[in-house]
């Protein structure tokens, strides 16, 4: 049974793809064989884990143009990845009047889905077509989550889009957890958003919380994911654990 | 003669939004009128100036519901806000067929403008229709830039799609400049970014360096700008010179 997890958060800059491409590489790290989908017209995951955005990704694949020849190595064993890029973002227009445009996704990943473990999405920052492809196929949301005001706010908002999409596309979806990122303990801002979200959602916030490390920001410009660029740095040691919680929860 | 500015990087989370409502607010407070236009549904800029994301905003105007009186008064003096909002979200796909889809904006907001000195329009974080009507209207485009090497991969996008806007929707469109946000002079990343860039872009980088500072990122929950809430801290005393610099430029 291939586990389905989206990363999910309409503010910009929280830690989306920061969390699919490292949890991604240490669960392919534990001899799981791992998909990355990049659904962001940046192709910032792809980057992250050395796939070339340049090469036909999921813009072909949601039209029908390619399967497993779409799905790329990286650099991590058993950790692949079909890339993003600029067609994607045409694809709101293109796909705004199609009948069943929430479903692309779905349709055409189905076929590959059996060759993996766990099939993991990385969404744009918006609640736009893409990311309702995104919402209509996955099992499982992750919710990252900057500990910071703008951050703090949006957060009804995917909780009413998930509730919708469960009772229209896809009824089997679940929140897997809300993960704090770039955490600083020191911080009152940090602290106090903390205990604001713990009070409402105890039960979905994942006990790991992500530190702010450079580390991580310094990970992506060389095409590895934290575990491979270092593995023993604050950051690396908090994806490790992290990861734990998903598999725990995920079963 | 109004002064036009957008806040446009599709990268999330680089401090659009806190530059528009801080350089806005420091602006309003020498004396001229400032108007901001939040185009984001998610409503930050609306919330980061205690102006009120329920009460009918920038979706009324795009679609002709509204003019004067969907401008609200916000915490500052001279500054004036019309709100954003989720409904905003629903012109991505509701604009998608129609004909001159990318001037709903200019051809609206064109009746407001003789009011105020300066309109400061905040983009979401994509390259989408609201975006791209912010791209048809404006005179300048400020791009806050943060120094890490994802927000770095977008640049060459945002110049591509200037140029491109510059040729057909909009002759009169400039770049007023690059601001670097979130600056921490003791990251080697922040620093190599910084170089690359202004290697490459060097007239068009501001001089002033927006330093990473928690009371820029607390500011907002109060719903004040940080030229209200903390005008001595190092991030009130970066955003009153880089609006030197702005003003500078504009002329
Ligand atoms: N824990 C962390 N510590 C330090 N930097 C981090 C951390 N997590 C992410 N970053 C950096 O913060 C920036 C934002 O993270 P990221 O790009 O993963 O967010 P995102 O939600 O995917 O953004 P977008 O909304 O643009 O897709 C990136 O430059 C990234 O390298
Ligand atoms: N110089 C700074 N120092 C510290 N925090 C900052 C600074 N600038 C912005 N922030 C914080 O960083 C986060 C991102 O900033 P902001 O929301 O303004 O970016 P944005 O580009 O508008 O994001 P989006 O792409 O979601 O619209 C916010 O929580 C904000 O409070
Ligand atoms: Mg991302
Ligand atoms: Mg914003």
């Amino acid at each position: 049974q291939t586990q389905k997890i989206i990363f999910l958060n309409q503010k910009g800059g929280v830690g989306k793809t920061t969390t699919a491409a490292n949890l991604g590489s240490i669960i392919a790290s534990m001899g799981h064989k791992v998909l990355l989908v990049d659904l962001d017209s940046q192709g910032n995951l792809s980057s992250a884990v050395s796939a070339d955005s340049m090469l036909p990704g999921t813009y072909e694949l949601m039209i029908g143009r390619g399967k497993r020849e779409l799905v790329q190595n990286t650099s991590v064993n058993n950790l692949y990845c079909i890339s993003g890029g600029i067609n994607l973002a045409g694809l709101n227009v293109e796909l705004a009047d199609e009948e069943g445009r929430n479903f692309f996704f779905k349709n055409t990943i189905s076929s590959l889905e059996a060759d993996f473990d766990f099939i993991f999405v990385d969404c744009p920052p918006d609640l736009g077509i893409l990311t309702m492809n995104a919402l209509a196929w996955t099992k499982y949301v992750f919710i990252p989550m900057q500990c910071e005001y703008f951050a703090m706010e949006g957060l009804n908002l995917i909780m009413r889009t998930v509730a919708n999409v469960k009772k229209s596309l896809n009824t089997e979806i679940e929140i897997i957890g809300i993960g704090f990122m770039m955490y600083s303990k020191r911080s009152n801002l940090n602290n106090e958003v903390v205990e604001d979200i713990s009070k409402y959602f105890d039960k979905l916030v994942f006990k790991t919380k992500i530190p702010r490390n450079v580390r991580l920001s310094e990970a992506p410009s060389h095409g590895l994911p934290i575990n491979v660029y270092d593995n023993s740095c604050s950051g690396g040691k908090a994806y490790r654990q992290l990861a734990m919680e998903v598999l725990e929860r995920a079963k």
